[in-house]
This record gives structure tokens, C-alpha cells and sequence, in this order.
């Protein structure tokens, strides 16, 4: 149930 | 070069990491060792810092990164006993980490050597995060709500106010939901017991896989208590911090798991 989200999203890359 | 007097903690550690991630680099310096990496489909984060004082002697005179493969030093940790200290050490180049066990008694000496990798690893900047409520509770006691309710669904809602956190799922089956309320809700051995301890700025209801949820709780041997950070529209950080055998404080295994949302 429902879709998931990915961390990239949220979190940069350095 | 690092002494830690009970090589079954970082075992511990290891375990609780290393079916979710497949290779990581320690990155290493005078104040301890962090480690930082994803899980293959991007959806969940894991870091860990052991502090110096979780070691009996620890020194690193300039930083090092040393590639790891997780499988395989869970392979190197398994031949020690959880009682054994163990000395960690690189050598110069740096292409090996040694791992010396010495039983309690020191009759016994066993050492091994892992071959490090050269890791290209892509360094995440984790913002500073005012979360909306964070909930303090056994480790003990999350780890069965996630275990029960991933019998019946396949992803948990955690819904959190001043009053109570509330964990629900819904499957084919049916529904299941869990509450635990604010506060102490007993004594046992002189320590209190939490339903759960809950700091709040605003109510916040997100959810979350069930089945990386689970993963994170074989980091329960750590800790009695695991601290879970929310907010809205940021990933969730289940923590559980990491004690020395002086019951200091030395570092933490966190981890951050993007949300699910509806369509």
C-alpha cells in the first residue's frame, strides 16, 4: 500500500 | 589501531547493518569511525558512529577510508567470541584490515586479515532536522508491534500525539493497530518502564515499510531503548544509541527510511 519514496530525494549528494 | 573489550559489540553493530547494506567505507579519524551507505534501491540509510571511548585504546593519526565489505567482515567477526577483546588494525599501504581476538583469559590468540576494497562511494549530506515528535520506547516493545503487524500488513502508519503513538496496518486479512501511551507506566527493577516517552511540537502521521522497519530492529541488542525521530515530509530516524562497557555513551546506529505515500 501506497508507493515509496526514495532517500535521494531528501538527502544530497556531497 | 583500535581496542574494543568486547569484540561481540561490534558484531552487534555488523549484524544489525549487514543485510542491508552490501559494502560501506569506515571512514576513520582521531575521534572515531563513521560509516554512512544505502541500501541497494535507495530507499533507506544507515549510519553508525563508534566514538574513541567505546574503545580501550584508539588511535588514528591522519584519516583513513577503508572499503568494507559487509558480508565478509560479519564472516572475520563470526570467528571470535563475544567475550574475546579485539584489536583492529591497518597497515601501511592500506590494503588490509587485521583483526586480533584475544580471549578473556589469554590463552587463546586468533588473527585474521581482510582484504579492503577501493570503494567509490557517493557521500550523502544529512540536513539538520527539527522533527515534529520524537518517541522514546523499549526496543523490545517496537520490535514486536513491527514484527506483529507485518503478519497482517505490509506497511505501518505511525501516528504520533501529545497523548500516544499509535502503529496500524491494514492487509487482506483484516487490520491491526497498537497504541502505547505517554509516560511511565511502572517500576521494574528500580529502572521505569515506558509505554512511551514522547516529545512533541506538532501531531505527525506518516508510513513506512514494514519490511525495512523490521530490518532495523536486529539493532536491538544495542540498547533498551530505541528513539524514532518524525517529521513531516522527511525520512524517519529509528536511533539506538551505543554504550561503552562503562555504560558511557560512545556513538549510535541510526537509521532513515523515506516514507510511503498515497497517490
Amino acid at each position: 500500500t501506497g508507493t515509496q519514496v526514495r532517500l535521494d530525494s531528501f538527502f544530497k549528494v556531497t | 589501531n583500535a581496542l574494543i573489550k568486547q569484540a561481540g559489540l561490534l558484531k552487534k553493530i555488523i549484524d544489525a547493518i549487514k543485510d542491508l547494506i552490501d559494502e560501506a567505507t569506515l571512514d576513520c579519524d582521531n575521534d572515531g569511525i563513521y560509516l554512512q551507505a544505502m541500501d541497494s534501491s535507495h530507499v533507506s540509510l544507515v549510519t553508525f558512529y563508534l566514538k574513541k571511548n567505546l574503545f580501550e585504546k584508539y588511535s588514528c593519526n591522519r584519516n583513513l577510508s577503508l572499503g568494507i565489505n559487509m558480508t565478509s567482515i560479519a564472516k572475520i567477526l563470526k570467528c571470535g567470541m563475544s567475550d574475546d577483546t579485539l584489536l583492529l588494525e591497518t597497515n601501511n599501504p592500506i590494503d588490509i584490515l587485521s583483526f586480533k581476538f584475544e580471549s578473556r583469559r589469554g590463552h587463546k590468540l586468533s588473527q585474521f586479515q581482510l582484504r579492503l576494497m577501493n570503494l567509490e562511494m557517493e557521500r550523502l549530506s544529512i540536513p539538520d532536522t527539527e522533527y515534529s515528535c520524537i518517541i522514546e520506547m523499549m526496543c523490545s516493545e517496537f520490535s514486536k508491534v513491527c514484527h506483529d503487524l507485518a503478519t497482517i500488513g505490509d506497511s505501518m502508519t505511525i501516528t504520533c500525539t501529545k497523548k500516544n503513538v499509535t502503529f496500524d496496518t491494514t492487509g487482506d486479512l483484516g487490520t491491526g493497530i497498537v497504541s502505547l501511551k505517554q509516560g511511565v507506566v511502572g517500576s521494574e527493577n528500580d529502572e521505569n518502564v515506558y509505554a512511551a516517552s514522547i516529545k512533541i511540537v506538532k501531531p505527525v502521521s506518516l508510513s513506512f515499510s514494514l519490511r525495512y522497519l523490521i530490518y532495523f530492529t536486529k539493532a536491538s541488542s544495542l540498547s533498551n531503548k530505541v528513539i524514532l525521530h518524525m517529521g513531516e515530509e522527511v525520512p524517519l530516524m529509528v536511533e539506538y544509541k551505543i554504550f561503552n562497557t562503562y555504560e558511557e555513551e560512545a556513538g549510535y546506529l541510526r537509521y532513515f527510511l523515506a516514507p510511503k505515500v498515497n497517490e
